[in-house]
């Protein structure tokens, strides 16, 4: 199953979710 | 994508599977003269040394056993409960000799941890929280989070264990605008926590700072599904759902555990991996548990069903042992066994 649909991948995307995120 | 897009696990038929991947190690006969309501293992500090404990609860006694030899369990400890029944045992990883258990009669009403005096070795009860509980999990790192009310006044809320039982620290977690059905610590990356809501979305929290860092709608096809497990890697998040409501299909067979992929940076999911039960096998989907890449079942014929998640198929099937149907099923989370609970209280514990 490709994972092409699901956009870009950030292997960080926690710490960057977390900088977006309201305090 | 939708369930039928998603790819089918192998549907072997019943004859292909090996039943020598489930050996019966003991058993504990009717351990508590009633039925019972959930099964767990634990870790037991006695004398100085950490002993692999086996917590049995029906509604009105917890009992904790310990091991005499490999076979046989000796019963060490018992708590009782006069006013509120018990509903279930929530186990907390990284706690020793702490048993938290929720309590209430249909709805959580009370979450208690369950310990002895260090004193004179009598078993005692430490009230955690009260009010209308709806969904709650055991962390690592001795916490427990728990969700109380509904959409608009929800409160989630981490509570970390001091040695004596009490709760030593409290933390909010922001809330979703929807009302949380379940939770899910996630392997891989830490201090990420994951929610499933009642109307089918998924929520990730910063378990450090609180932080609701993203609320993602999945399909529809997902209605109200339980959440077991979530794993990070190479920037997605696998999440094993249960397919309680799941519609059988010819060529699906009957879903029970469903592994989605989701880019947490995109909110984008798509479901990779049915897991449905072999041809020939009837049944939907009654409890179950996950422990790393391997999903238990119980099903409403009675029998207990066990997928690998990295092999993609049915493993093992256990059939109604002595015509008594299976109720409960649990992986121990002090070795690799099987703890499979019978209608009438039976405890069966097999190694996988």
């Amino acid at each position: 199953c490709s994972t092409a649909d699901l956009g870009p991948i950030s292997l960080n995307w926690f710490e960057e979710l977390s900088s977006e995120a309201p305090p | 994508h939708s369930t039928e897009q998603t790819e089918t696990a192998d549907r072997p038929a019943c004859d292909n599977l090996n039943p020598g991947n489930l050996q019966l190690v003991s058993e504990l006969k009717n351990p508590s003269s009633s039925c019972s309501v959930d099964v767990s293992a634990m870790w037991w500090e006695r004398a100085g040394a950490k002993e692999p404990c086996i917590v049995t609860a029906c509604e009105d006694v917890v009992s904790l056993w310990k091991p005499l030899n490999s076979l046989q369990w000796e019963k060490v400890h018992t708590w009782h409960f006069t006013e509120v029944p018990v509903l279930q045992i929530v186990p907390v990883p990284d706690v020793y000799n702490l048993i938290c258990v929720a309590l209430g009669s249909l709805e959580i009403r009370e979450i208690r941890a369950l310990l002895c005096s260090s004193g004179d070795d009598s078993e005692k009860q430490v009230l955690l929280k009260s009010g209308d509980i709806k969904a709650m999990l055991g962390l690592t790192k001795r916490r427990l989070v728990s969700s109380t009310g509904t959409f608009c006044n929800q409160q989630i809320q981490i509570m970390t264990f001091a040695d004596d039982g009490s709760s030593k620290d409290e933390q909010l977690l922001m809330p979703p605008d929807e009302t949380v059905l379940t939770f899910a610590e996630v392997q891989g990356t830490q201090e990420a926590l994951l929610g499933t809501t009642t109307v089918n979305s998924i929520v990730i929290w910063n378990l450090k700072t609180g932080q609701l860092l993203k609320k993602m709608h999945i399909d529809d096809s997902y209605q109200a599904s339980v959440c077991h497990g979530a794993y990070s890697e190479k920037g997605l998040l696998f999440v094993v759902v249960s397919q309680p409501c799941a519609k059988e299909s010819q060529a699906l067979g009957s879903p029970v555990f469903q592994l989605l992929v989701i880019n947490p940076k995109t909110a984008q999911s798509v479901g990779v991996l049915l897991c449905s039960l072999p041809q020939g096998q009837a049944g939907r989907f009654l409890e179950g548990d996950v422990k790393d890449h391997v999903a238990a079942a119980v099903l409403t014929s009675g029998t207990i069903a066990i997928w690998d998640l990295l092999l993609g198929h049915c493993t093992a099937l256990l059939p109604p042992v002595s015509d008594q149907s299976w109720s409960l099923v649990k992986w121990s989370g002090t070795d690799s066994h099987l703890l499979a609970g019978q209608k009438d209280g039976n405890i069966f514990i097999y190694r996988y």
